[in-house]
């Protein structure tokens, strides 16, 4: 495992305790878009169908457990927590969700590497994690004050992408029996591209010492 | 070839 890789991974991490954090502590997951953690517990799913059968490394199996985790106890606090679901801003969070499942599902029926159910499972949940953002970056859209755990949750979760880019340019120039896929790339590259107007008001707040705002 | 690097990922 590379650094990249590595650092990609502890972004990944890191987005998720400070989400976690942030509903835990503040009891509170304003501005959080509960239909980009649906997804993301869908994304999860469906990528570690292999998680008992498939052993990579004890590294691999206990960052999966987290992952999957992680986001079924984000989805329990958004919807069953007496407290902090109410503090979820439901007429903002009106991205149509189930288009983006569908739309993924059909493409992943028909661009594959092959087609077997672990494999076409896999490959959904590549397209699916790539487009999980929307709507958490139409919600920052609407929402006036992002406070910063909110902000910075998304700062990390693009970065996480971003880093894996760079881990597969490392990885193709230097792993000699290197096999990644063109599906996984092209994933990765809109998934970080999804991200680009963000990362541009995110950074300019920093820089300006400023709250972060995204123009309508 | 079945071992394919994008698998070993998270």
């Amino acid at each position: 495992m590379n650094i990249f890789r590595f650092a990609g991974d502890m972004m990944h991490l890191l987005s998720v305790v400070v989400l976690l954090l942030k509903i835990h502590k503040m009891k509170s997951c304003a501005g959080i878009s509960l239909k980009t953690q649906e997804l993301y517990a869908l994304v999860f799913i469906c990528r570690y169908l292999d998680i008992f059968t498939g052993f990579i490394s004890l590294y691999n199996t206990i960052m999966k457990i987290v992952f999957l985790a992680s986001a079924f106890s984000i989805l329990w606090y958004m919807r069953s927590h007496k407290v902090v679901r109410q503090t979820y801003d439901k007429d903002q969070d009106t991205f149509r969700h189930y288009f983006l499942i569908l739309a993924c599902m059909v493409l992943a029926l028909l661009v594959h590497h092959k087609f077997t159910f672990r494999e076409v499972m896999w490959t959904f949940s590549i397209y699916l994690e790539a487009v999980a953002i929307l709507p958490q970056l139409v919600m920052l859209q609407r929402t006036r004050n992002i406070d910063n755990l909110t902000g910075n949750y998304v700062f990390f979760l693009g970065t996480y992408r971003g880093l894996y880019m760079l881990n597969w340019v490392y990885r193709y120039l230097t792993e000699v029996h290197y096999h990644h896929r063109w599906l996984t790339w092209i994933s990765g590259f809109i998934q970080t591209a999804l991200y680009a107007d963000f990362f541009y008001y995110y950074v300019k707040s920093w820089r300006n010492n400023e709250k972060l705002q995204l123009p309508a | 070839s079945h071992d394919h690097a994008d698998k070993d990922e998270l």
